[in-house]
């Protein structure tokens, strides 16, 4: 799975996902990927695209539970990151990169590593794989 | 505001996966550099993720386009869904077996069609519709994916492709009593 979230100068996001699935899957199965609120979601907040186990993440809704905790708790964007992580997942492996209107970067996960990298107008930038 | 971008790919990599195939996680990716010079020249958000997620699904080392993992009858079915903030506009498909870059695909759904999800036959002729580009799914299949859905059929499993820290109990060797090391390496 591969995905980007981004915002713009002037506060846009948005965010885009993209998959095979899983391997040996039946034929038809449908993963979080298109399913917008599951894998990949973006509003005025925060743009979040989820990878991992896609039946734990349509469970959990987890990208939309991402602007939902931005949105209704006020929390921001690393702190709604790592709730829906470790909150909202049950017993799933997931993980996603997420980006908030004022220019934030976050990303979070409980497997064992996930490919990443992350850069923002300040000239932050970073790539990593494991935690 | 200030602009920023984040890229994945899979989540959960095998701990022993040789260096040389770590490499994309030493080096920004030529995606990112992309991501960041569109949006450093003011364009969209929305035209960034599209450009970004486009290299990446051309990139057989990645589970999306080119080098999609493969269904049980050894077929590819992608799927890809993109998403604009602004205005909360939404577009996805599911199913789609010979076009070249699911995620534009994705985002014709949102702006050309009337709906904000299609699958299969009628994702493919809306693809055919619309002239995007596309490919025999031959162009998909790599001999690596082939091969890891040889082992699933042998072990009657599903592969998924990505792994469980140590810390959570499973057994590094092991899983859904499947060595490890056949995971998919994303």
């Amino acid at each position: 799975t591969v995905g980007c979230t981004a915002v713009d100068k002037y506060g846009r996001c948005a965010a885009a996902t993209s998959t095979g699935g899983l391997m040996n899957k039946i034929n038809g199965r449908i993963g979080d990927s298109p399913l917008i609120g599951s894998g990949t979601y973006a509003c005025r907040d925060c743009a979040v695209s989820c990878t991992g186990e896609g039946e734990a993440i349509i469970r959990a809704t987890l990208a939309r539970d991402v602007a939902a905790l931005m949105e209704y708790k006020g929390m921001g964007l690393k702190e709604a990151v790592d709730c829906a992580i470790k909150e909202k997942l049950d017993k799933g492996f997931a993980g996603l990169i997420a980006v908030s209107a004022k220019g934030e970067v976050a990303y979070g996960f409980n497997t064992s590593g996930m490919f990443r990298a992350c850069a923002d107008e300040d000239g932050f930038m970073e790539v990593a794989i494991w935690e | 505001s200030k602009w920023a971008i984040a890229v994945h790919g899979g989540a959960g990599v095998d701990p022993n996966l040789p260096l040389e195939r770590q490499g994309g996680g030493n080096a920004p990716p030529p995606c990112l550099a992309a991501g960041i010079a569109a949006l450093q020249s003011g364009e969209p958000a929305v035209d960034a993720v599209e450009l970004v997620v486009r290299e990446m699904e051309s990139d057989p080392f990645f589970n999306a386009g080119r080098g999609s993992v493969l269904t049980r009858n050894g077929t590819v079915e992608m799927e890809a869904s993109i998403m604009d903030g602004n205005g909360r506009l939404c577009g996805a498909v599911s199913g789609v077996s010979t076009v070249k870059n699911p995620i534009s695909l994705a985002r014709l759904v949102m702006e050309r069609s009337p709906h904000s999800y299609l699958a299969f036959q009628g994702a493919e002729e809306f693809a055919r519709q619309q002239g995007v580009e596309i490919m025999d799914e031959s162009y998909f299949i790599t001999e690596a994916n082939v091969s890891m859905l040889k082992l699933a059929k042998q072990a009657n499993s599903i592969l998924y492709d990505y792994k469980v820290p140590d810390t959570f109990g499973v057994s590094a060797v092991l899983m859904n009593g499947l060595p490890i090391a056949i995971y998919a390496p994303e």
